[in-house]
């Protein structure tokens, strides 16, 4: 399974419609402080599934939706897409293309997609389940948090090896 | 069930001991179980010595020690079950030149089966990319991407 | 006694302003109290606003935002009351090259009364230097010291 | 007042006898990772009464003894000394320079010093009292520890600015 592209729309700090496409091997994202670098993590994981606000440094999931500038109005909808190869059949679905959407609106509602069928989150939630991509997102390690293993109780630590079993 | 946990434990353990070695030349490390007689609930605790220092509590070591002790313990995880991709947001930044070096091996290492995307500010780090996306924001408090491969750009200012 | 209290933080506000101004060019920022009808027990929040940015809370500012905004309210207490000596440890660690010469412009400011001591693995700031202390530790671990004012020596590597 | 000179003996990492002398203006302090460097931070904070083990990193106050080495064995005491030129007398004493010393042994026996002049913890304390390098010490930011500004709660903001009044 291979990542093939991320977009954003209206998520964080990316008001417009923001395509990367990835290639195999090592990306590196850069740029000066406060561009938006972290916010394409945060995006990736908020469309994989993260629940808590706190992980996407917001204090509440609205807070995910582009909340305008001095320049521009807030929008009242954040989209995120993300496309993955699955030509080896590691998602359990008939793609060889598989595009997770999640879209939420100031109003609170969801939607959620799987190759543009609404779905709900269980539905991305299994289907990522056996991935590697599931809960837990092991494979993330969001800006300053690369302690917390070491400062985490060690039932956390257990959990993080149970995932990788 | 506890012979799963077991087993994957022996496995993270060996591989944490191995990468931490690559990481600290001389230096010795393990994982154990914080409850021994209680495996079912018992959580795993970390032991850390880099070469030639005596073994303490992790509190103890360095801002670098401890981002190569949570990077061991991250990549023997990764080895053992591989994700499709990572995404590691500016976790070098505590290392001096010569571990930031070390870093870089551990990327190569499974860079081979997976795809890496890396959050840095580091021009060494970037050297290693095989494609770059830049990142700005103008006035208008707005995000946007320039790609580029990493042929086709001279890396100049971060 | 609360008039007292008042009188400082009006003070802070106003240094806050500034240095994160010049921090943050176009942005804007200040203290407020946490509960100001209660002056006695009030606490004291931070507002930030990057420029170009709508103001929100703080947790959504980048990891070199934070340190910045940090900074800025460490170095305004700092001017309203100075201590004879700082020691500031890899306070820079998250700013890119544009951030960390606003840093080094503040370091330029207190350093004309007091004595500054910076750890950092970064050139940029070891060049700002009068004086420099190398920390090494051989397989003994040990730690030792050699000490070079920055005119006798040439900065290596870290 | 000016900082003239620290001095370590068995403190952390340094086991001999190590004196940095201070010049005015900036000193930076460069080594690799785990060399000593915020040891010499951590010295500071300790010989100017810091009285949580936790702020230094450690589990309890006996941990900044040097616990020894492959190659070496723990030593049975801890000691820093910091001088301080008081020229324009800040501090209220009749000494134009002036030392303090503070002593750490495995029994748990502590032993501070004025001058050479065993005296309390409490003294040093009174005496640093007004000099900005007292309680608090919000003089010194410790590795990591920037954030914290911002992550506490208001009333310890608030105590920041009382000690600066
Ligand atoms: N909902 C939102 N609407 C608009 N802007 C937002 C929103 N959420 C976050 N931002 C902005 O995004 C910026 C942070 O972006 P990000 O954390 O990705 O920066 P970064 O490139 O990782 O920087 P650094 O190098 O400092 O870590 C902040 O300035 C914040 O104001
Ligand atoms: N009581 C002690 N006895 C012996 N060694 C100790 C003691 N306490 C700490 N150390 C050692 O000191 C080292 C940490 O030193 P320090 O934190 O000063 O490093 P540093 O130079 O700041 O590194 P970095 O650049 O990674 O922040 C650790 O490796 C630790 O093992
Ligand atoms: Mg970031
Ligand atoms: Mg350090």
């Amino acid at each position: 399974m291979q990542l093939k592209s991320l977009t954003l729309r209206g998520f964080k700090s990316f008001a417009e419609r923001t395509i990367l496409r990835f290639e195999p091997g090592v990306t590196a994202i850069v740029g000066p402080n406060g561009s938006g670098k972290s916010n394409i993590s945060d995006a990736v994981m908020w469309v994989l599934g993260e629940q808590s606000a706190r992980t996407l440094r917001s204090g509440s999931m609205e807070d995910v939706i582009f909340a305008g500038s001095a320049a521009r109005p807030a929008l009242g909808m954040a989209e995120v897409s993300l496309t993955l190869s699955n030509t080896d059949g590691t998602l359990p679905i008939e793609f060889s293309e598989v595009t997770i959407t999640r879209r939420l609106y100031r109003s609170g509602e969801s939607d959620y997609y799987i190759n543009n069928s609404p779905c709900r989150l269980l539905d991305i939630q299994e289907l990522l389940s056996d991935s590697g991509l599931g809960k837990g997102l092991y494979s993330i390690i969001g800006q300053g948090r690369l302690e917390e293993i070491l400062s985490s109780k060690p039932e956390e630590r257990r959990i993080l090896l149970e995932e990788a079993a | 069930m506890n012979a799963k946990f077991v087993d994957t434990f022996e496995l993270v353990n060996e591989g944490f001991q191995k990468v931490f070695e690559s990481l600290f030349p001389g230096g010795q490390a393990e994982l154990i179980l914080s409850e021994p007689d209680d495996i079912a609930n018992s959580g795993v605790d970390i032991i850390a010595q880099p070469g030639g220092k005596k073994l303490q509590r992790l509190s103890l070591l360095s801002g670098g020690e401890k981002s190569l002790v949570a990077l061991a313990f991250s990549f023997a995880i990764y080895q053992i079950k591989p994700s499709p991709f990572y995404i590691l947001d500016e976790v070098e930044a505590a290392l001096d030149d010569i571990n930031l070096q070390r870093f870089i091996s551990l990327v190569h290492k499974i860079r081979r089966d997976s795809q890496i995307l890396i959050v840095t500010h580091q021009r060494r780090t970037m050297e290693v990319a095989d494609s770059l996306y830049g990142v700005s924001m103008q006035a208008d408090g707005v995000s946007r991407l320039i790609s580029q491969k990493f042929s086709e750009v001279t890396v100049g200012t971060a």
